[in-house]
């Protein structure tokens, strides 16, 4: 494992570390959007099938358990404990999020590396993370009090993404690797879903000013 | 089989 992969993973981790310590400490999920939170049980779910046919390694199925415990229960907080849920923002978000999943799932039933389930699952997971964030990124512009856990939230949660592009590029350069369309333009997209939100984040911290997105 | 290639990754 390259340096740029295992610092996406640990990125990747440190957000959801911080996601579950603003529910934990604060109790609170405000700003955080159900929709996102629930797009990414799908993707683990279904990205995360071959945890019980196919063997990778110790530290790979670790992660991977992570990965669907965390979200899960992050789902289960924001829907069902009694604190947490209050804080909630429903009335703001409002993204259809399922409208996100037919198109990506036929998207992978068109466009794959291998017709079968497994592997159309798997496309399916890519094309669904790319725009899992969509949501998240309607509720942060309507917020008008982002706070520090929030913003770091989704700043991790992007730099995980482009840090794995970064691995990519290595893999092929290094390891000479096959080409990997699908996930490289995902995860093309997917980071560039985020730009934005890393301009007024960057901005922001610079300034020391309270991270605010322009309406 | 080139499964094992790239589903490494999480």
């Amino acid at each position: 494992m390259n340096v740029f992969r295992l610092a996406g993973d640990m990125t990747h981790l440190l957000s959801i570390m911080v996601l579950l310590l603003k529910i934990h400490s604060m109790k609170s999920c405000a700003g955080i959007s159900l929709k996102t939170q629930e797009l990414y049980v799908l993707v683990f779910a279904t990205r995360y099938l071959d945890i019980f046919t196919t063997y990778f390694s110790f530290y790979n199925t670790v992660m991977k358990i992570v990965f669907l415990v965390t979200s899960f229960s992050i789902v289960w907080y924001m829907r069902h404990h009694k604190v947490v849920r209050q804080t909630y923002d429903r009335d703001q978000d409002t993204f259809r999020h399922h409208l996100l999943v037919i198109p990506c799932f036929l998207l992978a039933l068109l466009i794959n590396h291998r017709f079968t389930v497994r592997e159309v699952l798997w496309t399916f997971s890519l094309y669904l993370e790319a725009v899992a964030i969509l949501p998240q990124l309607v509720l942060l512009q309507r917020s008008r009090n982002i706070d520090n856990l929030t913003g770091n939230y989704v700043f991790f949660l992007g730099a995980y993404r482009g840090l794995y592009l970064f691995n990519w590029i290595y893999r092929y350069m290094a390891e000479k690797s096959q080409l990997r369309w699908i996930p490289w333009i995902s995860g093309l997209v997917q980071t560039a879903l985020y730009a934005d939100f890393f301009y007024y984040y960057i901005k922001s911290w610079k300034k020391r000013e309270k991270l605010q997105l322009p309406a | 089989d080139d499964y094992d290639d790239y589903h490494d990754e999480l």
